[in-house]
Formats: C-alpha cells, structure tokens, sequence
C-alpha cells in the first residue's frame, strides 16, 4: 500500500505481515512460500521471485544472527526494490527473466522476537539444549562443512555454540533442505551486520576456494559499486583470512555444495554502533547495500555454469 | 526481561598480532562473560568488546596493564536500547495513527 515505514526497526508480526503484503501487491512476479518451522513454531518465509518455470535460483538470506536488526530490515527494503523495480529498471528485469530469487527476510524468527522481548543482544537460535541450562545454538555454526572444527564452541552456554550435529537446528536444516531440493542454485549471499565486510569461502580451513581470484574480482566490484553512493568502506576476503577460522558456516556448505557463487556481506558499522544502528541509517545501508548486491547477481546472470 | 545497565562497549586497537593473541585469550575467559561484537583477527581492524558493568573493571585493568589502546564505543548499553526502544515504539504508534 506504499505506508509501510522502511526506516524503522519492526515487531516480527509486522515484517510477516508486510512480507505477505509484498507477495499480495506484486501477485504476478511474488510468491510466499513457507519453507519450515522455527524450532517455537514460528513459519519460516522465503519471497520467491519468479517470472516463468524451471529457472536457475538465486538465495538471499538475512538475520541468521538476530540481533542484526538492521540486516532483516535491508532484506525487507530489498525485496519491495526488486518488486517494485521489475519492468522499470533493465537489470531488474532481465535478472528476473532468466533467474528465480529466494529472499528470506527472518532467518531466525525465535532469535528475533526473543531480541524484541527478552534479550536485545540474543544472537543463537532458542533451542533446549539438554543437560544444560542455557538455550540455542549459533545457526552460522551449524552448518555441514567442517562441523565441530575451529571457530565454533562446544559449550551450550557459548554465544558460538555449534549445537550437537550439524543441522541439528530446524532453521538450518529448513534451508538446506530447500538448497539441496531445488538442485539449480547458483548464487548464495547471506547478509549479516556489521563489519562492512565481504566474504567468500572458506571458513572452516584457511586454503582459497578454487574460484578464488573470480570470487575476489566479483567481490570488489560489487563493494566498489557500493561505495560509489555513501564511500562506505568494505574489506573483501575469505572468512579465514578476513575475520578468523569459524566452522559450520553456510557459504562454506553453500560452495561445497556446487554453488560457485557463495558470499556473506557483512553490513555497514559507522563506529559508534554496532548492533544498534539507528534507524537514521537502515535506508542509507539498504541502499548501498542494494548496490553491491546487483552487481552479484548481475554476475550471476551473465556468467552461467 | 535483560537489561545492560552499565554495560560499555570497548573497542580495542591492537597493534600487533601478539596483542591479537592475547585478545583472543582473553575470548576463552568464560566467566568474564564477554560478548565480542567484532572478532580479534588482524591489528589493522578493531576489536569491539561488550562487557558487563560487574567485569568492566578488571576488564580495563587487563587492558590498561598490557598497554592497550582502547575507547569507550557505548557508555552505557541500555541507554542506548532504551532510546531504540523509545524510538521503536513511537515508529509503532505513527503507523497505528
């Protein structure tokens, strides 16, 4: 309807409720699909993005780390741009008329409304972990790709928790399951806040993934194409060489998997916030992020395999 | 529900990588109950660390006697959720209007 306040942090009731208005308002190119359950019960949505069958897919999730607010609110921002740019802005539309995009605004839905509720600094999923009296398990760390190596705890109470076997979390397996399902996807960019990084395989082990030097020029391209609007800075690497060795994280599985086009996007920090970003700043990062995510799957598009 | 009263942000510049390795030993500190927001790996990028007021101090004396360098990123964490949350609330009322 054109109300909805983009520049606003909202209650998990109100982005499903705007994830369905998407899908309601642009009826002939949207889809929601319900893909699973949280481990509370909570529906996990994915936006599709379609225009004819039997399309190559791109995925696109945000917020597996809950208290990046500012991440499901670019995807949000994001799903409303491709939506509303189709037919108008030629890059748009001739993505979408040879590809299918997933958007996942909520990767993490229970983390979410318990960073509303109860813990604004919640980052884990929020299941029982038994014989222990803390809850959750990093969903970025339970992943099938060197599951249980370094970077991840053990520890239940640790805010890096990898949970007891990979995709042990219905949230992760919900999502792989569909990866592993759909069969033709070739491009897997998870957004997370903040550190104004991004990243390309590996994390689990500190060796270059094959398609590294692509990777590295598709990388800096897109973070050139986003700095162009605010000069926002980015730092383009493997997780390894960038941040630290981590494991069971999902564009590690991703680019095992088959899908060359892996990377995580680590959002804009001004330095002063962290994970509390005014909402001053989610429409300036939405759309500079918005920039580099085209020039990706602008890649995507024009480079099949 | 949790507050963080007191709670500060600390971000540290390392300035080589035996200080990152002893950032990253003070991670396996579990009952300093440390929440590090942006990860120790390399000296040219900081280090954010959210620390619980009731650990603040013996937080700052380890940085302070291993020389160092740090600011204060958030003073006060739950003022600044409670100015978020006050901001949210007011967004929520807009919409309802």
């Amino acid at each position: 309807s054109g109300t909805f306040n983009y520049g606003a942090y909202h209650s998990l009731d109100t982005l499903y409720n705007t994830i369905s208005s998407i899908a309601q308002d642009y009826s002939s190119l949207v889809t929601r699909q319900q893909i699973g359950t949280s481990y509370e019960g909570r529906p996990i949505y994915v936006l599709k993005f379609s225009t004819g069958t039997n399309r190559p897919g791109i995925w696109v999730d945000a917020g597996i780390h809950a208290r990046e607010w500012v991440t499901q609110a670019t995807a949000l921002w994001t799903a409303h741009k491709l939506a509303s740019d189709y037919g108008k802005d030629a890059s748009v539309t001739s993505l979408l008329n040879s590809h299918d995009v997933f958007l996942l605004v909520v990767t993490n839905p229970d983390g979410y409304v318990y960073s509303h509720s109860a813990d604004r600094m919640w980052r884990k999923t929020r299941s029982v972990n038994s014989g222990s009296r803390c809850y959750g398990v990093d969903p970025n760390r339970n992943w099938d790709a060197g599951f249980g190596g370094p970077g991840a705890s053990s520890d239940p109470c640790s805010d890096t928790y990898r949970g007891p076997r990979a995709e042990s979390e219905v949230e992760v397996k919900a999502v792989a399951d569909f990866i592993r399902a759909h069969g033709r996807i070739k491009g897997f960019i998870s957004i997370h806040s903040y550190s104004q990084y991004l990243l390309i395989p590996y994390g689990y082990k500190c060796t270059n993934p094959a398609d590294y030097t692509e990777l590295m020029n598709v990388g800096r391209a897109a973070t050139s194409s986003l700095s162009s609007l605010y000069g926002t800075k980015y730092t383009v690497g493997t997780i390894c060489t960038t941040i630290y060795q981590s494991s069971g994280g999902s564009i590690d599985w991703t680019y095992d998997l088959g899908i060359k086009y892996s990377f995580a996007f680590e959002l804009r920090d001004t330095g002063r916030y962290g994970f509390l970003l005014p909402t001053t700043q989610i429409l300036p990062t939405a759309q500079e992020t918005w920039l580099g995510l085209k020039k990706i799957v602008e890649h995507i598009r024009d480079n099949p395999y | 529900e949790r507050t963080f009263i007191g709670d500060q942000v600390l971000r540290i510049k390392a300035k080589s990588y035996d200080e990152i390795n002893q950032l990253q030993a003070l991670e396996t500190l579990a009952h300093l109950q440390l929440d590090f927001w942006a990860e120790p790996h390399n000296p040219d990028i900081p280090v954010d660390i959210r620390v619980p007021f009731e650990n603040l101090q013996s937080v700052k004396v380890y940085l302070e006697s291993n020389n160092f360098e740090y600011s204060i990123m958030i003073e006060d964490l739950q003022k600044v959720i409670d100015e978020e949350k006050q901001e949210m609330e007011m967004n929520a009322r807009k919409e309802r209007n």
